[in-house]
């Protein structure tokens, strides 16, 4: 049974992908069963979802500045156009003789091409949103690379005014997007680093503040505050980093849902 | 959003089709 990596992609696509798998076996076993019906109107209804899908899908590859995105889709799209075909030529074929067994493997296939394309246009979907993340993630990591320059209250100010809303976007983002995995050991890599983000967030501020201090007033151990705040800032960019490997993450671990 | 409405309406089409396809089998099990 295939598995779907996130909430949304499952709710639509797991009862079909289950219909599918009935489907084959109530095929594959009753080869000479009974007379088919008519599915024309059914696959015509089919057929009109795929237009409106290829629709939609052409309207987002060229409204999108998402390069992969522009790259991947068309495929997919081309997948599930492929299949309603197969399901049209299925119903035709049934209407002549309802009991041809190619029809019946065109409309198996059919079946098994509609659920494939569109989870795959789905995927690309997913993907080029989960691109969207990481761009902010990295904003969030060219401004922690910053903490190392800053040397008066002024600079840490405006640092701040940068790092504050683009860190706060990105843990929202982040923790919605936890919440849509499938994958229970995703999710919670993903909720580590976030509280881990959080919580250094402050500490780092404080050790750059610190650190101004210290030269300002031409104190001792500016040396010790540096590596301090460097170290803080490093340890939230691995977080971040850890971040990006795993949004980016799709795989299924079987054992863990077995 | 509105890739995912399209998509669900493939889903519920899809349904409904191989439903109207596996009544006929279903009726010989």
């Amino acid at each position: 049974m295939p598995v779907f990596h996130t909430k949304t992609i499952e709710s639509i696509l797991d009862p079909v992908a289950q219909q599918v798998s009935r489907l084959v076996i109530l095929h594959e076993e009753a080869e000479d069963g009974n007379a088919m019906p008519d599915l024309e109107r059914p696959v015509k209804a089919v057929s009109q979802a795929v237009a409106n899908l290829v629709k939609v899908g052409r309207e987002t590859i060229n409204s999108s500045d998402d390069a992969l995105l522009k790259q991947d889709m068309p495929a997919s799209l081309k997948r599930v156009e492929t299949a309603s075909h197969l399901l049209e030529d299925a119903s035709v074929m049934l209407k002549g003789d309802p009991y041809s067994s190619t029809a019946r493997k065109k409309l198996i296939e059919g079946s098994r091409g509609i659920l494939q394309g569109t989870s795959s246009l789905l995927l690309c979907f997913d993907e080029s949103e989960v691109r969207k993340i990481i761009r902010e993630c990295k904003r969030v990591l060219d401004y922690l690379a910053v903490a190392e320059v800053i040397e008066t209250m002024e600079d840490l100010v405006h640092f701040l005014k940068n790092l504050s809303p683009c860190l706060s976007k990105v843990s929202g983002e982040i923790s919605a997007r936890e919440k849509e995995l499938t994958h229970q050991v995703h999710r919670e890599i993903l909720i580590r680093c976030l509280d881990q983000v959080r919580t250094l967030a402050p500490i780092l501020i404080c050790s750059m503040k610190i650190f101004i201090h210290i030269i300002s007033s031409g104190g001792k151990g500016a040396e010790e505050a540096a590596e301090n705040r460097n170290y803080l800032s490093g340890r939230m960019s691995e977080e971040i980093n850890e971040i990006i490997r795993v949004l980016q993450l799709t795989t299924y671990d079987e054992d863990e849902w077995d | 959003e509105i890739i995912l409405d399209a998509a669900k309406s493939i889903a519920a089409a899809t349904s409904d089709l191989i439903k109207a396809a596996s009544i006929a089998q279903m009726e010989l099990m």
